[in-house]
């Protein structure tokens, strides 16, 4: 496998270094099961665009539970990207793109479908 | 394509004129409203090529149908922006008419003289937000304008057969479109 010239890569890094969602990229290949700190912020991101609703006790926790699985799947089935419900280099890669705030989703963000008064 | 629950869509009689303006004291300094006013009038005409409604910009912010302002970080609305990339700007849906971009975004209008690794195309973006405000959610298709993703130092400005159709389903066809124009597209990704 050929590795890229190093001035390149360090490029590519140095443009998204400092922006909202570049730390999520440390959870690539992060499985089912596992329990890995700072997951809830990215749980934070799919509740943000509508894929998790906030659960009952008010906090997300760190692991990679089957529910997540599922909102993994479904951000990958609307995204149009690989349906594997894993956190994989085209699921990360997406996540950290710059992006409209409108939610994804139908179900869990009401707030965009407010009446004009 | 995809629509917002319930499928809302701007209700008026024939013909449709939606009217818009920006906000008198949420803009940005670097670029001149007169630029502003300019790339959202191609915005705007995007989508007014395939659907019988047109827009016209207004000066009185408060009366127009659509609001257009640059926001930083909590603005009021409860969804607050975050700073350089992140969220670049959100809609709501028919009949809102609120429009928000991020202030803090470096904005460009050509990304040819924009050296910036972080600029965002204002255009792009602009006719994303348009596609809400029309009763457009996410696509899942992603050369459509409704995608929701967009990178740094890219310019997605022509509708696809996805956008046109999600909006001729809520709105009719423009009698004067004809779909053999898609087929020009000037997009271009990761220019500069």
């Amino acid at each position: 496998r050929i590795k890229p010239e190093p001035s390149s890569t360090v490029t590519t890094v140095d443009s998204y270094n400092a922006t909202t969602w570049h730390d999520f990229t440390r959870f690539l290949d992060v499985g089912k099961g596992s329990q890995v700190s700072g997951m809830s912020e990215l749980k934070k991101y799919f509740n943000r665009f509508g894929y998790l609703p906030i659960p009952d006790t008010n906090n997300f926790t760190d692991t990679f539970d089957t529910q997540f699985e599922s909102v993994v799947l479904a951000y990958q089935t609307n995204l149009g990207l690989p349906e594997t419900g894993k956190l994989d280099f085209d699921t990360i890669s997406m996540i950290v793109l710059p992006r409209c705030g409108v939610s994804d989703t139908k179900t869990h963000d009401t707030r965009f479908q407010a009446r004009k008064r | 394509y995809a629509y917002f629950y319930g499928k809302p869509r701007w209700t008026r009689q024939a013909p449709v004129i939606l009217t818009y303006a920006f906000s008198q004291n949420n803009m940005i300094d670097y670029i001149s409203i007169k630029d502003t006013r300019k790339v959202f009038k191609r915005a705007f005409s995007r989508w007014a090529q395939v659907i019988p409604v047109s827009f016209m910009e207004i000066e009185e912010y408060s009366s127009a149908d659509i609001r257009i302002g640059f926001y930083h970080r909590d603005h009021g609305d409860g969804k607050p922006f975050d700073g350089v990339l992140g969220i670049l700007a959100h809609a709501f849906s028919p009949e809102n008419g609120r429009f928000h971009l991020d202030a803090s975004e470096t904005w460009a209008l050509d990304l040819e003289k924009i050296k910036s690794r972080v600029a965002v195309d204002l255009e792009s973006v602009a006719t994303h937000e348009i596609g809400h405000v029309l009763g457009l959610a996410h696509s899942s298709v992603k050369e459509a304008v409704m995608y929701p993703s967009l990178s740094p130092r890219t310019k997605k400005v022509d509708l696809k057969i996805d956008d046109v159709d999600g909006v001729q389903a809520l709105y009719g066809s423009n009698p004067n479109f004809k779909f053999s124009s898609l087929l020009a597209s000037d997009n271009s990704f990761n220019k500069g």
